[in-house]
């Protein structure tokens, strides 16, 4: 365990809880993309199928619960809570997110370490977290509605990228074969559309900020 | 060796 990738960790559980008190705080889910928290919960229950039978340690055991814990709070909310479910922009969030999800899956089929149940659902999570954010990106790109993706959820969220890129680097200098590809490459795939997001992020909070100053 | 395989990121 390096520092980058614990804060990554951290950072990573930072944003996840930043969007779930913010959903809860103001009982609103506008311009937030159910499919995207479908697939990141999807993304959490198909990577960590070894959490009771591999034992790494107490950190990673309880990290992984609580990502999986948290990311389906978020579905929760979204698809239940009486209040938050009225505020969802349903006729929005069209993106055919199943269409990803099989591609991922044959991908993960094709491409993976080792050709078992549990390597390859968890090459599959690893690709599917690529492409989780496409739905929100589309969302974000016709409503520009940023009310409730909050700067502070943007940033945790490319500050998580950001130090595992650096964990991977240190890492692949430290470490005589730390050899990750499936995850490093679909990782940086991930960042690029991070930075996507990020910039359509800044589109809309610009012109919102333009649209809110005393006309 | 083993233990380089296991997946210790999350």
């Amino acid at each position: 365990m390096n520092i980058f990738r614990f804060a990554g960790d951290m950072t990573h559980l930072i944003s996840i809880l930043i969007l779930l008190l913010k959903i809860y705080a103001t009982k609103s889910c506008a311009g937030i993309s159910l499919k995207t928290q479908e697939l990141y919960a999807l993304v959490f229950l198909t990577r960590y199928l070894d959490l009771f039978t591999d034992y790494v340690s107490l950190y990673n055991t309880v990290m992984k619960i609580v990502f999986i814990a948290s990311s389906l709070a978020i579905v929760w909310c979204m698809r239940r809570h009486p209040l938050v479910r009225r505020s969802y922009d349903k006729d929005l969030d069209t993106f055919r997110h199943q269409y990803v999800v099989l591609a991922c899956f044959v991908l993960a089929l094709l491409l993976n370490e080792k050709f078992t149940i549990q390597e390859v659902f968890w090459a599959f999570s690893i690709y599917l977290e690529a492409v989780a954010i496409l739905p929100q990106l589309v969302l974000l790109q016709r409503s520009g509605n940023v009310d409730n993706l909050t700067g502070q959820y943007v940033l945790f969220l490319g500050a998580y990228r950001g130090l595992y890129i650096i964990n991977w680097i240190y890492r692949y200098f430290t470490e005589d074969h730390f050899t990750r590809w499936i995850a490093c490459v679909s990782g940086l795939v991930q960042t690029g559309l991070y930075a996507d997001f990020f910039y359509y992020y800044y589109l809309s909070w610009k012109t919102n900020t333009k649209l809110k100053l005393p006309a | 060796n083993k233990d380089d395989d296991v997946k210790d990121e999350l």
